[in-house]
């Protein structure tokens, strides 16, 4: 059956309840994209065939990869969401800088998305509190 | 935008043409 | 991390698109016939030795792939409804929703349930009379175990409990956990 190397990427998250980030699975990714290229080459095939030679009986196999693609596609997506929801959640707990072993785990654009958010944050604590801004990341816990 | 800009840049342009975006808002509940 | 906070999965029908959690309900299998052919696609079905997969055939599909093909007015798939929503069980249920082993009979009891009603069916008003009917049967107990274990093994408590519930076990854990430690001066 398709799909099933993007569902692998997703167990492999799931696995990891607690918010640890794995490594960066470029080869799984690299592995749902190209059987997304496989699936949408054969429906273009079967689109035109349907159309030039008046074959409609192949609709429900378009139909069928396509369902195939949308599923990939939305385990992609799933898949770099929830590293980046891990990956905000290090700010919170590491503070900006993150331990060398965290960063190895993510890839480039994670990594800039990762300047971004800290950016976001940082110009959001500064609009807080009058002209010294509040650093809402501390004294997370209340005074005993 | 930063969330939807990386994964432009890591997934979805590499994705055939029709599937190249996603519904951001539908995709993240309130 | 409490900072990690995932996207939750859907209430009821609804899926969330970025669940880690839907996504793996929607990847269980279910008993399906096929009622038009797919040209070409002979090598998704068991047996794989005909080019087409024929109308007619009987095959299992992840839950995804069926809610995909499946179509109100015209007949192009239809799924069987899995055993532990139908009559049979649901007389069990009805009977005494607490004995019954849900991780077993699951583990995504009341998630793939709520999917199936998705699929036209006569019996989808008792399907779903019957969901809601054991989750109420069988909540009270979840809660109270969840709030009197404190600091103890719960894997007895949690193996006969689905996904759901589990979460729901987890979520009433994290509360007491969370009082207990403010009662001892740990949470500041």
């Amino acid at each position: 059956m398709f799909c099933e190397k993007a569902v692998e990427l997703i167990r492999e998250l799931h696995r990891l309840s607690d918010g640890q980030l794995p490594a960066f699975n470029e080869d799984g990714l690299r592995q749902v994209l190209q059987e997304m290229k496989v699936l949408y080459e054969q429906n273009q095939s079967d689109v035109n065939e349907a159309k030039g030679e008046g074959r409609a009986d192949l609709i429900p196999s378009i139909k069928l990869r396509h369902s195939c693609l949308l599923r990939n596609q939305r385990c992609l997506a799933a898949y770099l969401y929830d590293r980046l929801l891990r990956i905000r959640a290090l700010r919170w707990e590491y503070g900006s800088v993150l331990p060398a072993n965290v960063r190895f785990h993510m890839c480039a654009e994670e990594l800039e998305w990762f300047s971004q958010y800290k950016k976001s944050l940082a110009t959001f604590m500064r609009s807080l509190g009058g002209d010294e801004g509040l650093d809402i990341t501390q004294d997370m816990k209340p005074p005993k | 935008a930063n969330t939807e800009t990386y994964l432009k840049a890591v997934a979805l342009k590499h994705m055939p043409p029709n599937l190249q975006s996603v519904d951001m808002l539908k995709a993240v509940p309130e | 991390s409490q900072a990690y906070l995932p996207v939750p999965p859907g209430v009821g029908m609804e899926e969330n698109f970025f669940s880690l959690d839907d996504i793996l309900l929607s990847h269980e299998r279910l008993s399906c016939r096929t009622e038009c052919a797919f040209p070409r696609l002979g090598f998704l079905e068991k047996s794989g030795d005909t080019r087409d997969i024929a109308e007619g055939t009987k095959m299992e599909l992840p839950l995804w792939l069926a809610k995909g093909l499946y179509e109100r007015k015209r007949r192009v798939v239809s799924v069987e409804v899995p055993k532990v929503y139908r009559e049979g069980w649901r007389t069990v249920f009805s009977a005494d929703p607490t004995v019954v082993d849900l991780q077993k009979m699951g583990p995504y009891y009341y998630g793939l349930g709520s999917q199936m009603l998705h699929f036209d069916s006569p019996e989808n008003p008792d399907v779903a009379q019957s969901l809601l009917q054991t989750f109420i049967g069988r909540f009270r107990r979840t809660m109270d175990s969840s709030q009197n274990a404190y600091n103890e093994d719960t894997s007895v408590l949690v193996e006969r409990l689905d996904c759901l519930e589990r979460a729901l076990f987890r979520s009433g854990q994290s509360g007491l956990n969370g009082f207990q430690s403010w009662e001892k001066g740990r949470a500041s």
